[in-house]
């Protein structure tokens, strides 16, 4: 059974789509078989990949509302050895649309369960909010969560609610929730204001933190308008080499390398 | 009476809060009276004045599901001569609790109406998602809604979504909504990444776009760990700057100065 892990945090462009893009496809490059869930309706994950969100014949929003098996809408790049459950613009729609239905948050949970069994590791991208999307998206990863963290302060003062909210989730819905690594992205290490808020989250998050420091990288901004993760669009640079440094680190601790 | 603008974009980290902040403490540098509305549970606005939103009495929750007006909660800071409708966290179950109320989204622009003509500029902080929330600040901004926009291309992208959102707000809920201006964040003008978008976004906005530009800069990243405005904390730096002459560009197309 393959390990799945989500991506949350509701404080706004701190890197969880690049790194569920990134770290996708370096997982993919160490050989496993990936599949990536794109859970926002921004779609911004499906986009990093080159899929046109408008032109989707259907996907995350067809499987929560249980029109259709995951399955059918599974895409697979075999260039990039990753495959993608794309989202589109209906997703938008999709809260409103559960609210009064039964174990609503189990929707992601109960579709993955199907194709679980074909991958090795399966990535979750949330929005930025604690909806019932990224609710969904925090019940179905049955070996925890990632949490990216910007290295500025506003991210890191957001860490106090969303730890709130994870230990919501654990009472009411899913006991099993956990975290399985908090990984700081966007650093610069020339700032004070990096360094103190790498110390300060290593603090609260004893033995939680990834080794691997993401470093702020224009690269990493420029490869989503190519459609392609920074392992095909600018291999070698710093921004790519941490992502495989992370990489590398999980299949370490994951006992996969 | 003064003017409503709201700062929306359902992209995370574009600047929004940075802009709410900024622009208001220039407005109010230059003698108006400025309100701030903290429309996001996350409350960073809230933070970014130095107000810890885990303490605030009420705010925009309280005044939102109809318990008190908005004048109860509104706290005054005579040095920044600024005022603030704070969040707090239980502004996240709002959303839900509105769902079934009659006109929900006119709940913001109600509780304003008592208290507008006390300010020249009221300034509406919104979070990352097109709810409830967010479109509750979309119809109260009688003056239209400002757009901040990360000079990088997963923002870039994002806009045709916003585009079609204010389309269908147009035609279901507030005819008269209108886009103030457009506002390029985060400018690194080294980089093509950051002129390719600024030409793209001008191209889409004709004539919508602010002439200020807002530079990257690490000051504007420090300031809210120092619950202070960048005029306070740091005045006279790029960023600085690039706020004052937003607000004098604001003024001067608003017929003040
Ligand atoms: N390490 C990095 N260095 C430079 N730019 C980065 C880095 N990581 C992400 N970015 C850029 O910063 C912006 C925000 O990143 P991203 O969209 O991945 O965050 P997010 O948390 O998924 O945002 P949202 O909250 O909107 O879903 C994007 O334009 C992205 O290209
Ligand atoms: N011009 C700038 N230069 C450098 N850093 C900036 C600038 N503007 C904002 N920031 C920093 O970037 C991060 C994102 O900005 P901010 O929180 O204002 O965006 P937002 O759109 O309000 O985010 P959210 O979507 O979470 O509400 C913050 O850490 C902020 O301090
Ligand atoms: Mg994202
Ligand atoms: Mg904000």
């Amino acid at each position: 059974m393959g390990k799945v892990y989500t991506l949350a945090n509701q404080k706004g462009g701190v890197g969880k789509t690049t790194t569920t893009i990134n770290l996708g496809a370096y997982l993919a490059y160490y050989g496993q078989r990936v599949l990536l869930v794109d859970l926002d309706p921004q779609a911004n994950a499906t986009s990093c990949l080159g899929v046109d969100k408008l032109t989707v014949r259907g996907g995350t929003y067809e499987v929560l509302i249980g029109k259709s098996p995951a399955a059918n809408f599974i895409l697979h790049n075999p260039r990039l050895k990753l495959s993608l459950l794309p989202s589109s613009p209906a997703l938008a729609g999709a809260e409103v649309e559960l609210v009064g239905e039964l174990a609503r948050e189990y929707r992601l949970r109960q579709a993955i369960e199907p194709v679980a069994d074909k991958y090795d590791y399966i990535l979750i991208d949330c929005p930025p909010s604690l909806g019932l999307l990224t609710l969904n998206g925090l019940v179905a990863c049955k070996d925890g969560m990632i949490i990216p963290v910007q290295c500025e302060y506003l991210p890191l003062e957001g860490l106090g609610q969303l730890t709130q909210t994870i230990d919501r989730i654990r009472s009411a819905v899913y006991p099993g929730l956990k975290i399985r690594g908090v990984l700081m992205t966007m650093y610069d290490g020339r700032t004070n204001l990096a360094t103190d808020v790498v110390a300060e989250v290593r603090k609260h998050f004893p033995g939680k933190v990834f080794e691997a420091l993401i470093p702020r990288s224009i690269r990493l901004a420029e490869a989503p308008s190519y459609g392609m993760p920074i392992s095909n669009y600018a291999p070698g640079t710093p921004g790519a080499e941490a992502y495989a440094a992370l990489a590398r680190e999980i299949l370490e601790s994951d006992g996969v390398r």
